[in-house]
């Protein structure tokens, strides 16, 4: 489903150069659920920009179901990512002016839904992320773990093909924490492409393959046996 | 230090009232450590930022240093915040335009320090937290854990009496995590006074007390006792 094939991702800072991703192979099969760990600044949300076509590589390139990105145009990656892509921001990136639920409806007029079944889909995924009474809340009016599961829901209201999720239980406690890897685990059940970045040891043990990413690169990769 | 008498803040959304703090009484001693827990929602950032004098309670009273913060204008908290206060966001709030050097300084120019004190202050901090090599990057520039360490390096740049610190840590590999914790633990050895939210277990531990809170109210308050 996903190939990077020497996959560098340069920044030119005066005159030197942050390598936040400096050649990077790697092969995610359809289905798969990884955990990407690796110190803070070692490229996991570089990594994960370039995956979710938010991003482009540098150097080498990235094949998305067999076509290679950089032979697709600025909308032709805007549909994709609208279509099959799901992605949870490690700042979430709500819109501080509309609700809980106007937040969650906006991928969905972009798809051309209709106003009650984006409503109706919406009120759906707020509620399975413990929100249904903070609907009409805005952003700003909301705690930190509350976004959080904003952002989670709202990448999936387009039901995506790939979820992509940055640190997407940093803010939560234990509990509600728990409420939202089981609810990852029942999207890769239903056969979702899963790619969790996180620190924490916790979600990482649910994945069934683990990336270590040191200094832009891969150090190595861990299959968790028991799956 | 600080005294909470039945703290209340509450907001009102239409015709239904949301209690974020209902009615706490807490008493914190200068050089205690506490770690502050609960669920998403329950109230925890409200009650950091009632602390920390960025917000004022809707009912009840907050004692600092005995002066009932009521009587206080909004100059005279900005003044407290600025000498003796270090505040560590959830959601960091740099300011993206500025350089992680001129972040760290903004604060020592407000006290009125001279220009070479405050730059080799902020160096000094920055290198603590590991970011000596990203001094001239902005925060749109750096990676999740890279500015939460700047939002943390910023709040000791006054050499504050209290830092009250909203989940510090949740963006951060263990390793880099373990470095910050010590650093907390140093302050707290100087006998600064130190509140963590958390919702990190490894972080809660090494708290002195840890506080949890349940719909906005104290549930109980559990003493470590190796310390
Ligand atoms: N401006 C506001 N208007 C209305 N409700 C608010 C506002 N700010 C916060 N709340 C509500 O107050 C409650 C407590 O919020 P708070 O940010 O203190 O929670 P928290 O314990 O820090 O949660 P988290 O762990 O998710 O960060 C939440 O239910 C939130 O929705
Ligand atoms: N626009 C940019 N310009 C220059 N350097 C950048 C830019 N964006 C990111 N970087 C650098 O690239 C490196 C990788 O960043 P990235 O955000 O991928 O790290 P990360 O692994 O997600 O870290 P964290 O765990 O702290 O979120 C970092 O060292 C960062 O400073
Ligand atoms: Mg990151
Ligand atoms: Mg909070």
């Amino acid at each position: 489903l996903v190939k990077l094939d020497g996959v560098e991702r340069h920044y030119q800072m005066g005159t030197s150069t942050v390598r936040a991703l400096d050649g990077v192979d790697l092969e995610i099969r359809r289905g798969d659920h990884w955990a990407i760990m690796g110190r803070s600044g070692s490229g996991k949300s570089t990594m994960l920009n370039l995956l979710g076509c938010l991003d482009r590589p540098t150097g080498g390139e990235y094949y998305l179901g067999g076509t290679p990105v950089s032979t697709l145009d600025d909308d032709a990656l805007s549909e994709i990512r609208g279509e099959r892509i799901g992605f949870v921001f490690q700042s979430f990136n709500l819109i501080p002016q509309l609700t809980v639920l106007e937040n969650l409806e906006v991928p969905l007029f972009y798809q051309g839904g209709a106003p009650a079944v984006a409503r109706k889909r919406a009120e759906e995924l707020a509620a399975r992320v413990g929100l249904d009474d903070r609907l009409d809340h805005r952003p700003p009016e909301l705690s930190g773990g509350q976004q959080q599961r904003v952002a989670i829901a709202r990448s999936l209201i387009n039901d995506p093909l790939i979820v992509l999720a940055d640190e997407a239980t940093g803010n939560l406690d234990s509990n509600t924490e728990m409420e939202i890897l089981e609810l990852l685990d029942d999207l890769a059940k239903e056969g979702k492409t899963i790619i969790l970045v996180t620190h924490a040891e916790e979600v990482a043990e649910r994945a069934r393959k683990i990336l270590i990413l040191v200094d832009g690169k891969v150090d190595r990769i861990i299959e968790n046996s028991d799956h």
